[in-house]
């Protein structure tokens, strides 16, 4: 209830220790910021490939990737399917058979290239989920 | 490799990132890969010395430039090859855009200006290589792209009718079988991109090469007068780069790309 979060969040507060001493307690609790599952920085350079003399845009770009823990509890910003719940349940209770669900693209974006073929002909290509958008447990 | 701390407010995030250059064989492997993903069996080895500056990277940069904008993914700067004139897509090709999976461009391979003397007609023609079209791609639309500047020359009521054909045979002793594809009225005044739908005939190109003789264009007085191309203002090869005639196709992917396993 909210009268009940408030008075938590109250006590959170006037005991900061307490509440950092509660997360380092629980080795499951995904609000540990350093480990979540979340998106991290990937440029891919044409330039630094070598390519700028056939690709003619972009330079390169934001690929992006997905890197962290899925664990209990998988808050709804982490982007968790249903399935990805109940599998970290079921990872909890028996953590040997079981893993943990996995973090991955939940939303990819398309890139266009523009490119000379051998021909000094000019492709505009569209090229489907090279750019993760967004991340979450699967 | 190092670490690299990350500090947000008060919670302190460490990301693990390897910084280091790639070795020869990693980059070339790199390379194979994303090659791989873009379609193409090794890279492509054009040669643009000037072409860059050419009608058609500049119309297919504008059609890149377009997509750019309407794609969520920020583009933070225009790509820009030459100075930027008005835009040479118009709202034809942006529907077209919209529908395709894929846009290719052709210079002309052959174009030259001909005259045939008995009947003292002139004509432009035009020669296009089709055969680096992509597997599994369908075209859904083309068009041949000329320039036509402003002439001084004013023919009668200010109008001339220019014809476009597609050679269906060509011949040793006599003039090419011709099938007309389009004819239009234009004004001698008129400046700018002429747009000629051509996706019937280029389909027939990609699905038998052999029947891919070219097209001629040919323009005349309404009296009936043969005129040459430049006389009406058509750009040609010896005209500004940035005002070549070129063709661009609008293709459709019809299978699933399937990446051969290394």
């Amino acid at each position: 209830s909210i009268s009940k979060r408030r008075h938590q969040n109250r006590n959170r507060s006037t005991q900061p220790q307490e509440a950092s001493k509660s997360l380092s307690m629980a080795d499951y609790n995904s609000s540990d910021q350093k480990t979540a599952c979340k998106k991290h920085e990937l440029y891919v350079s044409f330039r630094e490939l070598g390519w700028q003399d056939w690709i003619i845009a972009p330079e390169g770009y934001a690929a992006n990737y997905c890197d962290g823990e899925c664990s209990f509890p998988l808050n709804a910003h982490m982007n968790a399917t249903n399935h990805a719940i109940v599998q970290t349940l079921v990872h909890l209770m028996n953590p040997e058979n079981v893993p943990k669900p996995c973090c991955a693209p939940t939303k990819l974006n398309a890139i266009s290239v523009l490119y000379f073929d051998d021909n000094s002909n000019v492709i505009l290509k569209k090229y489907k989920n090279m750019v993760v958008r967004a991340c979450g447990c699967h | 490799g190092c670490s690299h701390y990350l500090f947000d407010g008060n919670s302190e995030v460490q990301s693990n990132f390897i910084q280091r250059r790639l070795r020869i064989s990693e980059k070339r492997e790199m390379q194979k890969e994303i090659l791989s993903i873009l379609g193409l069996p090794q890279r492509p080895r054009p040669h643009v010395s000037h072409s860059k500056f050419n009608s058609a990277p500049l119309f297919m940069l504008d059609l890149y430039n377009t997509i750019s904008e309407e794609e969520e993914v920020p583009n933070p700067h225009r790509f820009v090859l030459a100075t930027e004139g008005p835009p040479l897509a118009s709202a034809q090709d942006s529907a077209f855009l919209s529908d395709a999976d894929m846009v290719m461009s052709f210079v002309s391979l052959a174009e030259h200006d001909m005259e045939i003397s008995l009947q003292r007609r002139h004509f432009r023609a035009f020669k296009f290589n089709l055969s680096q079209i992509p597997d599994g791609e369908a075209m859904t639309a083309s068009e041949l792209r000329i320039y036509k500047e402003c002439t001084s020359q004013v023919y009668e009521n200010g109008t001339f009718l220019l014809s476009i054909y597609q050679v269906v045979q060509e011949h040793q002793d006599r003039d090419a079988d011709l099938f007309l594809l389009e004819s239009r009225t234009l004004w001698t005044a008129e400046e700018g991109w002429l747009e000629f739908d051509i996706t019937a005939t280029s389909n027939l190109w990609v699905m038998s090469p052999h029947h891919n003789m070219g097209l001629q264009i040919s323009v005349e007085t309404s009296s009936g007068r043969s005129l040459r191309p430049e006389e009406a203002g058509l750009v040609g090869r010896s005209g500004a780069l940035e005002k070549q005639p070129f063709m661009v196709a609008f293709f459709k992917v019809s299978e699933a790309h399937v990446r051969s396993t290394r």
